[in-house]
């Protein structure tokens, strides 16, 4: 888990995906979850500034919303949140010892943007 | 977490108000009430009514293996990940987004009297832990069968692979209706996949007990002892060729020191939970970027 850095080449504190690994073993879950033994999730930080850079995949709401936050900052601004995601597949024995190989939905943060 | 308000959100059920406050403070572990919750939310995303706790001789069917590291590869973009998915799973399961597998019942196991040119074992499987949401679109059987060691043991085996309708009454004769077969030449050690997608269907729709699957091998060139051993359908014919190995001096075929627990047969189903999307079957990974 690292923090993302205040300014510097991501400027400002912009909305960006940062490296989170997940170890199953910090929760003690390796026991049942033959692999992976833990996997890159990332996750999203940072706000989303006027004006929203094109690699954000802003919404027009956001790109509104923002506008609104500029000229009025009691209006929020958008929130820098996962826009792609992937799955990753799990292979663990069930609370019936059987082997189970399934894929899980929305696993990984691949972009994040505002929104 | 602190709403924008600035009120703080109710503590979840099984938590005391004091746990929210520890966490707050930055206790470094958090209380034990507050993790359960978080622990029973994770077990319910993943689709666990609770924790599992597998025992000392839980096993991984080494098939199992192979497709998490083809899969694993798929989704990577890894070459040298072993045998290619497609190779793995067949068509039919590609829109499946689980796989479960199942050893049988060694304890309900049927040993039909074996023939000279045949031999036949019931497997019982109990599929009742496939979730109720989950509908199974294909399943095979998976039956190991080991290359025999004298060349003049080699021969052709059939393999039926039939679905028990009713077990066999007092004549001794089961009803079952043939779901596969095929010829195998004993000069090779492999796995051999029987399609048994119709029964496990039905099985896993109506919940109701099975009558399991008739595995029978017929000997084609005559049922010599060491030609009997050839097809890995039960316990007591893997401990024969273990004595025999150890008689011999020697560890022969594709065993690799495997036992019994590796080399058993399995039931493999595929199905889909109905909760993901297309791109989170099996067969159509989404490339890394």
């Amino acid at each position: 888990n690292s923090r993302p850095n205040k300014g510097g080449r991501r400027g400002r504190g912009q909305c960006a995906r940062y490296p989170l690994y997940v170890d199953f073993s910090d929760v003690g879950w390796n026991d049942w979850i033959v692999a992976p033994p833990g996997y890159n999730a990332f996750f999203c930080q940072g706000e989303c500034h006027f004006p929203l850079p094109q690699h954000l995949n802003s919404t027009n709401h956001a790109i509104v919303q923002t506008l609104v936050n500029s000229v009025n900052p009691e209006v929020p601004r958008a929130c820098c949140i996962p826009t792609e995601l992937t799955p990753i597949a799990l292979l663990y024995l069930d609370e019936y010892e059987k082997v189970v190989l399934k894929n899980y939905q929305d696993m990984v943060v691949e972009g994040c943007g505002c929104r | 977490a602190e709403s924008e308000s600035g009120r703080r959100p109710p503590p979840p059920p099984g938590a005391t108000s004091d746990d929210g406050d520890a966490l707050a403070r930055g206790r470094a572990t958090p209380p034990h009430g507050l993790t359960r919750h978080v622990e029973g939310q994770l077990l319910g995303m993943f689709g666990l009514q609770r924790r599992p706790r597998p025992g000392p001789g839980a096993v991984v069917p080494p098939y199992m293996l192979q497709l998490y590291r083809a899969l694993h590869g798929a989704h990577s973009g890894a070459r040298d990940v072993g045998r290619p998915l497609d190779r793995l799973v067949a068509r039919p399961a590609s829109q499946a987004n689980t796989v479960r597998s199942f050893h049988h019942d060694e304890s309900a196991e049927h040993v039909p009297a074996d023939s000279g040119d045949s031999t036949a074992r019931r497997l019982l499987f109990n599929v009742s832990s496939i979730p109720d949401g989950e509908v199974i679109t294909s399943a095979e059987l998976h039956v190991y069968r080991e290359r025999l060691s004298s060349p003049a043991s080699a021969g052709l085996h059939r393999i039926n692979v039939y679905e028990v309708l009713r077990p066999a009454a007092a004549d001794g004769t089961p009803i079952a209706r043939l779901l596969d077969t095929r010829v195998v030449h004993s000069g090779r050690s492999e796995w051999e996949r029987f399609d048994v997608s119709p029964a496990a269907v039905r099985w896993a729709a109506t919940k109701e007990p099975n009558h399991g699957l008739l595995v029978e091998v017929q000997h084609l060139d005559g049922g010599t002892p060491e030609k009997r051993r050839h097809v890995r359908i039960g316990r007591s014919l893997h401990a024969e060729a273990v004595a025999a190995a150890a008689r011999d001096g020697a560890s022969e075929g594709g065993d690799g020191g495997e036992g019994w627990p590796q080399l058993r047969p399995l039931l493999v189903t595929f199905g889909h939970d109905g909760k993901t999307r297309d791109e989170g079957t099996l067969l159509r990974p989404r490339p890394k970027r």
